[in-house]
């Protein structure tokens, strides 16, 4: 999943 | 009323002044723009009822697999309520067809009216455009699934929620008939995908990170 690090930041982010 | 409310408000364009280019100004006032909307949607994914539900692995899955359906959504949306020729991505970046093809854009142009015309034809309601834009996230066919079981839930919660809405105003087709509409949504996004991708690899017009990683998740 490393290619998709950025959504995968968002993601784990609370919202 | 729940996607009412977590309805995003519309962002506003920042025009690019960094190239005399004016078809390239279109484009990197665009990809800003885009860029900026895939933040927003990503936040507001997470606030659809059953979507924090799903691993984190499928909600990657669908986000990259529907993103830009979503955004079309939004898109076609805006241009249906002009009779006009513009692509309305937002209120101060209007395309019309000319400035649409000098930026090679000229399918994505075609097909976005074709589905603006669409929503115009059908006059969407606001419930309809938010419940539509879930839908096409909850749809997106993304695969492999890592739990398929909450997947249906979220879809389920969605359909019955179109359905509901319908009934409540006595349209019994009309749940149907926005659901027929999504083919011609798929098409589209994949028509936008593969312009970009190309305006991007040819002529080499930057593209966000964040952008550039949804579109190369599409490729």
């Amino acid at each position: 999943k490393e290619k998709h690090k950025i959504l995968h930041q968002l993601l784990q982010n609370s919202t | 009323s729940h996607l009412l409310l977590t309805e995003p408000a519309p962002l506003a364009a920042n025009q690019d002044d960094s190239t005399e280019d004016s078809s390239l100004q279109t484009l990197l006032t665009l990809f800003d723009l885009l860029n900026r909307e895939l933040l927003v949607l990503i936040g507001w994914a997470k606030q659809i009822p059953g979507f924090s539900e799903l691993s984190l692995l499928d909600q990657m899955s669908l986000l990259q697999s529907g993103w830009m359906e979503a955004l079309l959504v939004g898109v076609a949306w805006r241009s249906q309520a002009r009779a006009g020729e513009e692509l309305v991505f937002a209120g101060n970046l209007r395309l019309d067809a000319a400035q649409c093809r000098a930026a090679g854009l000229a399918d994505v142009y075609e097909e976005v009216r074709h589905l603006a015309a669409r929503y115009r034809a059908m006059n969407m309601s606001p419930e309809e455009a938010v419940t539509l834009k879930a839908v096409a996230l909850a749809n997106s066919d993304a695969d492999p699934l890592d739990c398929p079981d909450s997947l249906q839930r979220f879809q389920d919660g969605l359909h019955e929620a179109l359905q509901d809405y319908e009934s409540s105003r006595g349209e019994q087709h009309r749940a149907g008939r926005l659901l027929m509409s999504l083919p011609l949504l798929r098409q589209t996004a994949g028509r936008a995908v593969q312009a970009f991708l190309r305006l991007h690899r040819q002529r080499r017009v930057p593209v966000h990170k964040l952008l550039l990683e949804m579109l190369e998740a599409k490729a």
